[in-house]
């Protein structure tokens, strides 16, 4: 009854929580050619635990906000977002207004976006069937 | 000076769950 299957499939965050659900969903994302909200969503995880003092943690939210969001062309997680959250992200990070919560949203949405998507099919797949 | 990826990347690393 607790075997890994049966964890991964109670939710998204017993999936991610888990280092060999998480290896075997990001192959599954490997093939749907949209593992980018994958790492969004740990580099969220990751940036809200970054001290806002730090030099670094500016630069990190740039390049989290250039590599997934201001992205022109076929972003999958700049589709997933909806404009306020875009703009409210681009406020931040030009005005230099740093949050450890200022991901929230954004994190949010595209988390609802893969649990509606990518994780039911995930449990539905090759990849987790033949596990 | 680390450049921008790596910096995405460590972030990035920094929350994937580890081996039990």
């Amino acid at each position: 009854p607790d075997s890994p299957l049966a964890r991964w499939a109670k939710s998204l965050h017993s999936l991610l929580g888990d280092k060999e659900g998480a290896d075997l969903f990001r192959r599954f994302l490997e093939r749907q050619r949209c593992v980018d909200t994958l790492d969004f969503w740990f580099a969220c995880n990751g940036f809200r635990q970054m001290d806002p003092g730090d030099a670094k943690t500016l630069r990190v939210a740039k390049a989290i906000y250039k590599r997934y969001i201001e992205s022109g062309g076929g972003g999958t997680v700049a589709k997933q977002l909806k404009p306020p959250t875009k703009s409210f992200l681009r406020d931040c990070v030009k005005g230099q207004r740093l949050d450890p919560s200022m991901f929230d949203q954004a994190q949010a949405e595209v988390q609802a976006s893969m649990e509606d998507n990518a994780y039911r099919l995930f449990l539905s797949s090759d990849i987790y069937l033949e596990y | 000076i680390d450049s921008e990826d790596d910096l995405l990347q460590e972030c990035i690393s920094s929350a994937m769950p580890k081996k039990k």
